[in-house]
This record gives structure tokens, sequence and C-alpha cells, in this order.
């Protein structure tokens, strides 16, 4: 009872019934431990244009409520995090990949902080501080924690933001045997700052103008209130052999393309369209 | 070629990096926004001229809604019933992919274009998002299908009774609860 399977015929996820977490997958033949967090960093002087963080991540620790729903096209967990953000973790019968749905916002600015919300996943994968980012969903540029390529880098004084790269849709790392990516359906911030970890950026609110050209801070509202962000992400747990990453590929335009949805009435007559 | 020229040019200008990014002024984020928004209806009448010719539907409605991924549609918002999806597929190849649909909660029979039927479910949108207190708070559910499109495809949607539809029912579980 300390766990609730959720599986179809390719994939398996494990639910810690206690902390409420996404504990493990296993799909295209590849098993591997998956802990999902969601934190925020906080900042004074985070702005439009920067992500300037105060201190480190404060990850939600609290038990999330969730409940399942067992179909057979699909499978859905609905999570409760806190009162900004919940989730809609979803398995479709026959798609090798987990869809992730969160939702954030409106933002609590009582505290007078920016806010950068992130959700990170950890494994156990051994990257060895190695992770790929796409360049504008074409090819995967190399990264490595705490590096440049055309030069010594100090990140001492950003040692967070200083490793986040943009994501337009696609983010990977791996070890010999594994792989993990996360696709996502807009530009977002992406990062590894631990082995084995993937973090993102999904939702932001700022109190501060740096002057850096914009002229305003970044604190969107609608209603009075801030903003509530809505979006996907895609977790592929593969095997790492050459050529995965065509799978990638299709999965990825499939997502960007999707159908185009048109609705028309019938009247109840049956229509057999050409 | 009007409306197709506007969502062009309007393509053009969300091409900056300031419309990419998000780091514009927020009384240009909402012209962006009504910019967009134009281009996009106008661009839909194309769609709806295009989509009469390709269907034997000329007088079809082949309305877009535009808030499918906050799952509304003005649509299908008073019921699916008697509702024709026509689904067209932007890849240059077939595609299978499952589609969502808001609803309310109801049994819907979805059939093919050959009249066979197709299995699907009824899936309830998560409560935090009806308790958005702005948001119409019709539509509790999501209708979920899996279609196969090579280029256009349309599935039709019935409400029916209960013993009508063979569709598989989606069980719910609060683990904390059963421990």
């Amino acid at each position: 009872n300390s766990e609730t399977v959720v599986e179809n015929s390719v994939v398996k996820l494990v639910m810690d019934n206690h902390t409420g977490r996404l504990k493990s997958v296993e799909m295209n033949g590849v098993s591997e431990k998956i802990v999902q967090n969601f934190g925020v960093y906080k900042s004074h002087t985070s702005c439009a244009y920067t992500f300037r963080q105060d201190g480190d991540i404060e990850l939600f620790e609290n038990d999330f409520e969730f409940t399942v729903y067992e179909g057979s096209l699909v499978k859905e967990v609905h999570q409760h995090v806190n009162d900004w953000i919940s989730q809609v973790i979803r398995i479709y019968e026959g798609v090798s990949r987990v869809e992730l749905e969160w939702m954030v916002g409106p933002i609590p600015i009582d505290d007078k902080l920016g806010s950068e919300f992130v959700t990170n996943f950890k494994s156990e994968i051994s990257s060895n501080g190695v992770f790929y980012t796409d360049s504008n969903g074409r090819e995967l540029m190399k990264r490595v924690k705490d590096k440049r390529e055309d030069f010594v880098s100090d990140l001492s004084r950003q040692p967070v933001s200083g490793n986040f790269y943009p994501v337009t849709s696609r983010i990977a790392l791996q070890d010999d045997t594994k792989r993990l990516v996360l696709l996502n359906d807009r530009s977002q911030g992406g990062a590894s700052l631990e082995d084995g970890a993937l973090e993102m950026l999904i939702h932001r609110r700022h109190l501060f103008n740096d002057g850096g050209g914009v002229g305003e801070a970044l604190n969107e509202t609608q209603y009075g209130k801030g903003l509530i962000a809505r979006g996907k992400l895609y977790l592929i747990l593969d095997s790492a052999t050459d050529g995965d990453t065509v799978t990638e590929r299709k999965t990825e335009k499939e997502l960007f393309l999707p159908f185009w949805k048109f609705f028309s009435k019938t009247g109840g007559v049956e229509i057999t369209p050409s | 070629k009007i409306d197709l020229d506007y969502l062009r040019q309007v393509m053009g200008v969300m091409q900056h990096h300031d419309a990419i990014t998000g780091t514009e002024k927020q009384a240009v984020s909402d012209d962006y926004d009504r910019m967009m928004y134009e281009a996009i209806v106008g661009a839909s009448n194309n769609a709806r001229d295009a989509l009469r010719l390709l269907t034997n539907m000329p007088y079809g409605e082949f309305e877009s809604c535009l808030r499918l991924n906050i799952s509304e549609c003005a649509f299908t918002k008073d019921g699916a019933d008697n509702v024709l999806v026509t689904l067209y597929n932007p890849l240059a190849h077939s595609s299978t992919q499952y589609v969502r649909i808001p609803v309310k909660e109801e049994n819907y029979q979805v059939t093919d274009e050959k009249g066979r039927t197709v299995p699907s479910e009824v899936v309830p949108v998560p409560w935090q998002v009806l308790a958005l207190e702005y948001r119409s708070n019709d539509t509790q559910h999501e209708l979920v299908f899996k279609a196969t499109v090579n280029k256009v495809s349309s599935y039709s949607i019935k409400k029916v009774e209960s013993s009508e539809v063979k569709h598989s029912s989606i069980k719910k579980i609060n683990p904390r609860e059963d421990n």
C-alpha cells in the first residue's frame, strides 16, 4: 500500500502514496527511479531579461494529494501540490511517453519578492554534468555544467541561472545505457544542476525592473490576479543507443503540429465526409 | 489572399525577439494578442472555405475553438450532440493521435467516416481548473478518442443513453482514502 502503479501496455508509472510524487518510470524496456518535484527560486532582482536568484531552490516539501483515473484509453494522475500548483500525469494506451500537464498560478507576491517556479526530475542516470538542449528545434547542443565551450567561465555568482539554457523543444541527458528526455510545448529555460537531474522553468512573476530596456516589471495580471499558466511537458525514457533521437524528432513534430480541429453541427443527419 | 497575407505579416512581427521571449511591455503584449487573434480568425475563413470544398459538407460551419488548450469550447459546451469533428493533419505523413474534446458528463458514441464505432472515454477536468473563478464551468469533462488521419478525417460525436454505448468507463482511485 505504499505505492500506486499506473500502467498501460507500454508505460508503467509508480506513484509514492505517502508523498504523492512520481517515484519511477518504466518504458521502452528501461526502468528508472524518477522523482518529480516543484520548487521556487526567490529573487529581489530578477526581471523580464534576467534570472538572478537570491538563494537556493525552495522545494515544496509537503505531500501532494492525488487521485488516479483509470480507463482503457487513458490513465491520469491528478495531483494537487498547493494553492498555486497542480498537475495531471497522463499516459495514453500505445503511446511511449508520459504527458505532464502542469498548471501554475496566480503566483503570490505577498512577500514582495519575485518568483521563478520550476519543476525538476531526479534520476540515477550518471550524466557526469553533461546534458543537451536543442537549437531552435534542430540540432542538439552539448552543455556541460559550470562550463562554456569557448572560454573559462566563473559562474560562482550565479551558479544556478548561469547553467540555464533556452529549451525550445527538448532537453536530454544520458549515460551508457539510459536516456532521459523532456519535450516542451513552449520555449522555456532548462538546466541539469545535478547528475541525472533535469529542471525546467515553468512560470515567473517579478516586481523589479532593472532598467535593461523593457521598462516594466514582469508582473502580468488578469482579473486583478497574477496570471495562471498551463502547459505540458513530455517525458521519454529510453535506452541510450544510436539513432534513438529519430523517435524523439518524430514525436516533437507531432507535438508541435497536432491535428487542427474544426467543429460542425450535423443536425442528426448522417454525414459521410468525402 | 487578404486574410492569409495578414497572417503572414503578423507571424513576421511575432519573430521579433521580444515577442518570442515575452520581454515586451504589457501594452505591446496585449497588442500582439490582438493581432494574432485577428490573424487566426481571418485565416479560419480560408480553412473553412477549403474544408467546404474538400468534404461533402458545403454548408459545414467548421468552427475553431481557440481555448481547447484550457478545456473550453463554446461549440460543445452545451453538449456535444450530433457534432462532427473534422481533423486536419498538418504533418506530411499519416498520424495517429489522441483527441480531447471538452464536453458535459454524458454518454457519447464516436464513429469514424465509415460509421464504425471508435472507442472513447469521458475524463474529468481537474478540479483545480474548474475552481478558476473566471473560467466557464459548463464543460467539466473531456471526451477522449484515438484518431488516425492521413490529411483530413471526420469523426461524428453523438450523445447516447448509457445502455447504448459500449465504451469503457473511467475508474476513480484515491490511494489515501483506500489506505
